[in-house]
């Protein structure tokens, strides 16, 4: 039982077992494996290396491989564990697995602040939110006045920082977003349930004899 | 949008839309 013979052959670097990133996420071998199609469409798409750099990533989110987009940069520096400017299929795995609709919440929420926590200094700054909402009425050619976004801004913090410093802690995050449950609707891909069925062709390519669902 | 949360403006952004990664 949990016996798994593996024919690893003719595989990319950095393509780790399906077995043990099943073990490791909340996706199943089936699913890792149908993962592992979409991971080789989207990273031969400019240079085929087994890799996905970010215009790679920039073309499989927007068609468009020249589309600079802050946003993308959070989600592309966050999937990029290993800080080597390209995403290997390990970290596309573990990195998807926080959005599965089964993963938990906590993990979502922990995605979620490290995303708007630009400067990685363990607080979501003021500043750092005017500069996404200032990046989003760029990207979606909405217009509004700096009256108007200092209120956003200052509505916001009231409700979030309550400690009153100016910033929002990881603790006054989670009490934020579980009074604001639809912050986190960006945090689930339903397509992540059904990925054996969108990507069939995994079953002919599958490393893994005994498939475990 | 003056009545939304600036970070449900946020999550309004293309860039977060992930789901696009699936579309073949």
């Amino acid at each position: 039982m949990g016996c798994f013979s593996s024919k690893l052959t003719n595989q990319s670097p950095g393509h780790e077992n399906p077995v043990a990133l099943a073990a490791e996420t909340v996706f199943s071998v089936s699913e890792v494996e149908a993962l592992y199609e979409l991971f080789k469409n989207i990273s031969s798409s400019v240079i085929d290396d087994g890799l996905i750099n970010k215009e790679e990533f920039q073309l499989a989110l927007f068609k468009n491989s020249q589309k600079e987009n802050l946003f993308a940069d959070r989600v592309f520096y966050l999937f990029d564990v290993k800080r080597r400017g390209v995403i290997d299929f390990g970290d596309f795995v573990r990195s998807l697995s926080v959005f599965h609709p089964n993963a938990p919440r906590e993990d979502k929420m922990e995605f979620a602040f490290k995303l708007y926590d630009m400067d990685s200094t363990g607080y979501i700054e003021r500043e750092e939110v005017k500069q996404m909402l200032i990046a989003l009425l760029c990207e979606s050619e909405m217009k509004l006045s700096d009256e108007v976004i200092e209120s956003i801004l200052d509505k916001t913090f009231e409700e979030a920082d309550t400690d009153r410093d100016g910033r929002i802690s990881r603790d006054e995050w989670q009490n934020f977003v579980s009074h604001n449950p639809s912050l986190m609707k960006i945090m689930t891909l339903p397509y992540l349930r059904d990925i054996t069925t969108t990507f069939p062709s995994f079953v002919f390519n599958s490393a893994v004899d005994d498939i475990a669902t | 949008p003056a009545a939304m949360n600036a970070f449900e403006l946020i999550s309004m952004s293309q860039g977060l839309n992930l789901g696009n990664l699936f579309e073949k």
